[in-house]
């Protein structure tokens, strides 16, 4: 199927301490083991992502506040996104998000 | 679909 690109600016608390309320899994193919990156697995009811309403599960996560995630292993992508959480995230009050979703079939 | 979790999970 057909993929969309999707950018949220999702704002955090005021505290931002709580962070966004999503938890996210790596992928990986069947056959090779190969990393298929990064997708939502959970949004925490009630958290920034929740209150936002825009971020669905199994999202993928393609970059986090300008950093892309393509490239990396699934490992480093993760580092990434803890990185870019604690630093950027709370100095700006929100996060940036590139997300890649199914299209359904028409 | 060949797609499987890795294991590893964080909260953001």
């Amino acid at each position: 199927g057909t993929r969309e690109f999707l950018t949220f600016e999702i704002p955090l608390s005021d505290s931002g301490s709580a962070g966004l309320g999503v938890s996210v899994k790596g992928n990986r193919s069947k056959e090779n083991h190969a990393d298929l990156g990064i997708f939502v697995k959970s949004i925490i009811h009630g958290g920034a992502a929740c209150e936002d309403g825009r971020l669905r599960i199994n999202d993928q996560l393609i970059a986090v506040n300008g950093e892309s995630l393509l490239g990396k292993t699934n490992q480093d992508a993760m580092e990434t996104l803890r990185k870019s959480m604690s630093t950027e995230g709370n100095k700006r009050g929100m996060i940036q998000l590139i997300v890649a979703r199914r299209v359904a079939k028409r | 679909r060949n797609l499987e979790e890795d294991g590893t999970v964080i909260t953001l």
